[in-house]
Parts: structure tokens; C-alpha cells; sequence
């Protein structure tokens, strides 16, 4: 563990606490792509199968739980309990060609061809585009909310975190996943337009607003 | 060779 994977965490775990209380105090899911949300249950549903029979840590075991089930939870507040409040119009980037591209990815490229590794290989390729259709969905309603923003940086803030990681853990372990690597790269690259928004504006104090 | 370090990550 090195300080840029522990502050990626709670960059992480932070971005999926504030969704879920921003979902659960306002009782509205609006502004929120169910769709990136489902993305999100998919890729902690396929990356952690090995959470009863590998051990790490307790750390490690306790995170995989809370990210499981809180993903469940947002997933279920904007499809059943809030449903009411989603905004299903604006919600339509095609999902299927986020999925079937990055399935046969894991297919082609990982690094043994088992069913866990190549579940888990599919959940790092997925992950690192499962914000568009909220991302696109932010630029189709040509704006978001406050919280909804701070919720997307810090989720991008993440991946970044980890990018520095991996140098650390290269340059001090010896240790690299090209495969988490170019990734975290698409992932991060992906929020850069953003980053810019949310640095130029909302730190401003103005609302976070895309050019439709 | 790509060690898969990744797997003891979240």
C-alpha cells in the first residue's frame, strides 16, 4: 500500500458515499445516468468473484464489500425506489457498445486465459468507460448539479491517483499491470474535459455548465 | 513480463 492507492481509495469511496447520499437526502436521482450505475454494479460484480476465496486484507476484503454493495444499493435507489425521479430521456447512450467491445477485449487480451482473470480483465476494461453515458449524459442536459459534480471528480481523482500508483509501485516494487495501466489511462483521459469544467468553474463557485 | 500486480488492488 503507498499513500497515492490509499488517497485513491478514499477518492473512490468518498465519490460513491456522496452519490448515495445525495440520492438518499434529496430523494431524486436526478442528473444520474442509471446507466453508468448498472456499469459500475457489472464491473465490481465481475472484478471481485475472488472476495470469499482470496483474502488480501482486511482492508482490502471490507472495501470490495462496501463497493459491492453500495453500488447495489445506488442501482436499486434510481431503478426501483426513486424511480420516479429518473430521468430516462436524457440517459440513452447505448450501453451495449461499451460491453460487447470491451468483452471481447478481455478475450483477446489478458493475462491467462482463465474465467476469473478474464472477468476480471473485462471489469478493468469496462470501468475505464463506464462514466460516458453519465458523462454524456451531463452534456446532453448541458448541466449538472453541484454535488453531482464533486461526486465526478472525485471519481476521476481515483483512477488518477492510482495512475501515480503504479509508477510508485514500479519504480519501488518492481511491479506493473499493463493492462490496469492502459486502463487507468483511458479512464482518466476520459475525465480530462471535466477536470477542466470542474477546476475552471465549479471551484468558481458557478455552476458546472456544458456547451450543449 | 507483466506481473499482474493489479489483483491485491480494489
Amino acid at each position: 500500500m503507498n499513500i497515492f492507492r490509499f488517497l485513491g481509495d478514499i477518492s473512490h469511496l468518498s465519490a460513491i458515499i456522496i452519490l448515495l447520499l445525495k440520492i438518499w437526502k434529496s430523494r431524486s436521482c436526478a442528473g444520474i445516468s442509471g446507466k453508468s450505475q448498472l456499469l459500475f454494479a457489472i464491473v465490481f460484480t465481475t472484478r471481485y468473484l475472488d472476495l470469499f476465496t482470496n483474502f488480501i486484507s482486511f482492508y482490502n476484503t471490507s472495501m470490495k464489500v462496501v463497493y459491492v454493495a453500495s453500488s447495489y444499493a445506488t442501482v436499486w435507489m434510481i431503478y426501483s425506489k426513486f424511480k420516479a425521479t429518473y430521468d430516462g430521456n436524457h440517459d440513452t447512450f447505448r450501453v451495449e457498445f461499451l460491453i460487447v467491445p470491451t468483452a471481447i477485449l478481455s478475450f483477446l487480451v489478458n493475462h491467462d486465459f482463465t474465467p476469473l482473470e478474464i472477468l476480471w480483465t473485462f471489469s478493468i476494461y469496462l470501468e475505464s468507460v463506464a462514466i460516458l453515458p453519465q458523462l454524456f449524459m451531463v452534456s446532453k442536459t448541458g448541466e449538472a448539479e453541484t454535488i453531482t459534480s464533486h461526486y465526478l471528480f472525485a471519481l476521476g481523482i481515483y483512477r488518477t491517483l492510482y495512475l501515480f500508483n503504479w509508477i510508485w509501485r514500479y519504480q519501488f516494487e518492481e511491479f506493473f499491470d499493463l493492462i490496469a495501466i492502459v486502463a487507468g489511462l483511458v479512464q482518466t483521459v476520459l475525465y480530462c474535459d471535466f477536470f477542466y469544467l470542474y477546476i475552471t468553474k465549479v471551484l468558481k463557485g458557478k455552476k458546472l455548465s456544458l456547451p450543449a | 513480463e507483466a506481473n499482474t500486480a493489479a489483483k491485491d488492488e480494489l
